[in-house]
């Protein structure tokens, strides 16, 4: 039975999609079994592993919308144990056709998660920068939050709105979901600004924060733009050694 | 009578706020008078000009749900010639609110900028990062959209789908909105990754692309902890530089 962990934050550009990609390929080459639920109609975490969707094949928008069986949207990587259900553009619509619908905020849960749990470890939901409804489907399905933060003001301020969605969903959607942890991404301990913004971080989540952060590299930009994780395009790169050794952070946090 | 510029990308965190920010704020120094809305839910134009909204006040949602006269909404900020209309994170059902209304993407041009346009030299609309109701209204409204871009693989891939909706905006919302300018933000020149970006965006948007870049600056994120724009919180800093040298070359253009 996996454990579901949607990786999430509002605020635009934080490394969501990066860490979801990493951490997701790190954990199958530890030997789990691992799904990638694309649920951001920008599609990164799809195009970041290299998935080419072909028009007739279903994607996320058509498991949530027409009740297509789950298991034709599950595509291979090119890691062994590592899966992605991928989302197209179409997915933008789909806030717009929830709206009216009963049980809008239980459609990932219901249509995809409930279907698939048993055949993985993990499964990671990317989302989009926003807490509209494929965000809240998203946090409705998962067990878990893993929020990345990047050490700057814009994301700091957006936290106290994400952790109200997260306690609202929590009392009325999901009463089991946690936060899993907070990722420093892009981070670089030389600056001030850094240094205040982890301090009042630390205020607010306290031992959820992850000791191991990730400082901007090159690498990982690079690597998107091959489509391949960070382990694939350069194992050796310090890209590639601050997720595996935040991957291990993460298992020895679960066990 | 104002021109009307929208600042966006649903790429998230490529630099539409600061940019939207730095630009309003260089033009009032420049001695223009500027109204800068922010049209997103995260309202990060609003406290990176540290605007304080008084829970009385009107915002930017009550203009559009309510019909508020739109002068009450006007806040003025720490530069003479700049005044903003700020938002509060009310904004974000909005989109929910405006889905079954008839003219949903008129909300913006006919409750603030028909009412406001007489009365400054520009405006500009900070937008979300997404290409919902909130954009769509944003770039109805507009005479012109200036895009922020990152050298990024994902920046890159979002750039069709922006093109898509702007081109659908212009046929069916808005005949005469037209792109403003394409500005290269974290910019970093010694990296094949950029090199190979630009290179792309080059055959897309040729004449359109800003020669004055915004290389990536310590004291941006900061002056935004600060609530102040840059030319406020250090002018002598390269950040401040770089915006005073964009702003004129945008007033070159506009000329
Ligand atoms: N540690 C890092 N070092 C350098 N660049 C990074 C790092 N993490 C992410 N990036 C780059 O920063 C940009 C933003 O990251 P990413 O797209 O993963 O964020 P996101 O939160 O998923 O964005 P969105 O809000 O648009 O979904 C990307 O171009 C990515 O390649
Ligand atoms: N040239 C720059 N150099 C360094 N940091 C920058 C620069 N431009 C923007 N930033 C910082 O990068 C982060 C993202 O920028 P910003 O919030 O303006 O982007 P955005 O596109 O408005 O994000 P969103 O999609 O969430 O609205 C912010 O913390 C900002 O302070
Ligand atoms: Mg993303
Ligand atoms: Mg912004």
């Amino acid at each position: 039975m996996a454990r579901v962990i949607c990786v999430s934050n509002q605020k635009g550009g934080v490394g969501k999609t990066t860490t979801a990609i990493n951490i997701a390929a790190c954990l199958s080459a530890y030997e789990k079994k691992v799904l990638l639920i694309d649920a951001d109609p920008q599609a990164n975490a799809t195009s970041g592993l290299n998935v080419i969707v072909e028009k007739s094949n279903p994607t996320i928008y058509e498991c949530l919308i027409k009740d297509y069986d789950v298991s034709n949207a599950v595509y291979s990587t090119q890691m062994e144990n590592l899966y992605v259900i991928p989302a197209t553009s179409d997915l933008a619509g789909i806030e717009i056709e929830l709206v009216n619908m009963e049980a809008r905020e239980y459609y990932i849960k219901r249509n995809i998660i409930d279907k698939v749990r048993e055949d993985y470890d993990y499964i990671f939901l990317d989302t989009p920068p926003s807490l509209g409804l494929l965000t809240i489907n998203a946090l409705t399905a998962s067990d878990s939050v893993l929020i990345p933060m990047q050490c700057e003001y814009y994301s700091l301020e957006g936290v106290s709105r994400l952790m109200q969605t997260i306690k609202l969903v929590n009392q009325r959607l999901n009463k089991t979901l946690y936060i899993e942890g907070v990722l420093f991404t892009m981070f670089d301990g030389r600056t001030n600004l850094t240094n205040q913004v982890v301090s009042e971080v630390k205020k607010y989540f306290g031992q959820k924060i992850y000791k191991n952060v990730i400082p901007r590299n090159i690498k990982l930009p690079e690597s998107s733009s091959f489509g391949k994780p960070i382990i694939l395009y350069d194992i050796n790169s310090k890209g590639a050694i601050y997720y595996l050794e935040l991957t291990k952070e993460f298992l020895a946090r679960v066990a």
